[in-house]
């Protein structure tokens, strides 16, 4: 269930639909300072259904919303999908791929979808667990967090091990 | 619920100290749990012992061992409960070359059985990956501005 | 003590606005005051507008972006009240190529009017150095195994 | 007032008495991760009179007494001094060079000295301030830390200039 597409509508730096199309194995990102390689993170992690804005570095969900440069208008709304590989059938879907998306516009509004149909929040991390995708799983390292595994408390690191066990 | 527990850990040690003397040869390190009677009551402590020296408080390690002790439990997990794709944002920034290069290898490696997807500045990392995609600034914005295959 | 205050203020924004601007070209950076009737009653914040974007909020700008913006405050207060040494570890750490560039740049030019001490993984800052000091764990611990004079 | 020379004796992972001696100028340090070069700038920090532990990376004060490895055993005490160029007559000392140094021993007793007369830690903190020096100022930026200056809260930022004003 590796994820094969990623689509960028309007979110955060990018100010209109960009793809990202992925291989299975190991892809590195690079660019300039400021050029949305850490945008593309916090992308994946907002259509993963995570609830904290502050973990996407944005004070509140609207601030994920493109709000203009370059003479360009600040978006109505954004939206980000992910194209999932289902080959291996970790998704109970019966379809090869399996496309997961989450929008939300300036009111507020937030809405999920799986292959099209809209879905809660809830049918997104039951679909995901699956696949073994947590959206706050220790398989996703923010910018600067790497040491923060070491530093926490003793209780917090073994409720890591609770997770996966 | 405990015997699973226990399970898991012995299977997270023994793959976090594997890691941990691939990545930091010489050094030991292993996980210790404060209460192996009700593991519940209790936390998860980190031991390292970087190469050649005694046993320290996790508070005193340079950047760079935080970081080798960090990637070995991320990497003992993933051995443990694989996840499909793995994202990391500069986890190499306090590595010095020789320790930026084994990273670079450790995710090669895992890059055979789940995906990984690199932020990285390091020639190191970057000439290993599969792919490489560059991001920059347009007039609208981020954009793609480049995919190429890795190794070229 | 307002007065005093008032000056110190207004001179310092000048230089950060000046290496804010010589590091990041094209972009724009300020000081402000919440209360500038009562600056103690207030506290100041950062206003910085990367090249050709909108002005953000701190906690959106990237890694490097506020690295910049702190590197441009910490020579502001420099130029405004220099202290005879600086002591920077590993600051570049979430600087691009070029960014690491420009800060290396930065503090050569500092480095004729005070002392600069810098660790540094990167080409750009060593290169520039007057002196290389090399560390190395020995037997008896840490030793200091090398010094160079910088440019050979 | 530059720092001339750097004596680290049983400072953290510095077995023996070690001596850094500096230029004027632009100094780089390198060296392999864990080799020693953040602790150098915590014996800085040291001499300087940071009184936080914590801040040096140490649980405790007697923490940064050098604890052994490689066999050798751990060390009774730690003593850090710097040698400080006076030909500016930044502090009011009748000499070229100035010589302030710490010492910690494991029962905790800690003594200051100047030009190795025993000082205080106001003494040496006065001293210091002559030359625009203070021991948590922020021409001493530590591993990680640079972000900090722009994270932190408008109040604290603005107490930095009241301290240079
Ligand atoms: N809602 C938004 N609308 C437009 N631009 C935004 C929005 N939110 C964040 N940005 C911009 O995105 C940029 C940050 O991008 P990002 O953090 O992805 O950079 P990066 O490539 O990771 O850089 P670095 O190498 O410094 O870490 C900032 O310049 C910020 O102003
Ligand atoms: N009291 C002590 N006695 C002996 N060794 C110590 C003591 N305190 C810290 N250390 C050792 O010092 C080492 C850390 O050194 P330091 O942080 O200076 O490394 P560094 O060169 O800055 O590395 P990096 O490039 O990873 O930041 C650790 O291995 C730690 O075990
Ligand atoms: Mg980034
Ligand atoms: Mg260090």
């Amino acid at each position: 269930a590796y994820i094969k597409e990623i689509t960028l509508h309007n979110f955060k730096s990018f100010g209109k639909r960009v793809v990202v199309s992925l291989p299975k194995g190991f892809t590195a990102v690079v660019g300039a300072n400021g050029s949305g390689k850490s945008n593309i993170i916090d992308g994946i992690c907002f259509v993963l259904g995570r609830r904290s804005s502050k973990s996407m570095r944005a004070d509140r969900l609207v601030d994920l919303i493109f709000n203009g440069s370059n003479g360009r208008p600040p978006a109505d709304f954004t939206e980000v999908s992910l194209i999932f590989d289902n080959t291996d059938s970790a998704f109970p879907i019966d379809s090869s791929n399996v496309t997961v998306s989450r929008k939300v516009n300036r009111a507020g509004y937030c809405a999920y979808r799986i292959n099209d149909r809209m879905a809660t929040r809830t049918e997104i991390i039951e679909l995901l667990s699956h696949a073994a995708i947590n959206p706050d799983g220790y398989n996703i390292i923010m910018q600067g967090d790497i040491v923060k595994i070491v530093e926490m408390n003793a209780a917090d690191r073994r409720k890591i091990i609770d997770e996966v066990s | 619920k405990l015997a699973v527990f226990m399970e898991a850990f012995e299977a997270i040690n023994r793959s976090f100290k594997e890691i941990f003397s691939q990545l930091s040869p010489e050094g030991e390190a292993e996980l210790i749990l404060e209460n192996y009677g009700d593991p519940f009551e209790g936390g998860l402590e980190i031991r390292a012992k970087p190469a050649g020296k005694e046993v320290r408080s996790i508070e005193s390690m340079s950047g760079g061992e935080k970081t080798l002790t960090a990637l070995a439990f991320v990497f003992g997990l993933a051995r443990y409960k694989p996840a499909p794709f793995y994202v990391l944002d500069e986890a190499d920034m306090f590595l010095d070359g020789d320790n930026g290069e084994k990273f670079a290898n450790l995710v090669k490696e895992f890059s055979k059985s789940a995906q990984f997807i690199v932020v990285s500045f390091r020639e190191s990392m970057v000439s290993s990956a599969d792919q490489l995609i560059g991001v920059a600034m347009q007039d609208a914005g981020s954009d793609i501005v480049s995919v190429k295959l890795g190794g070229q």
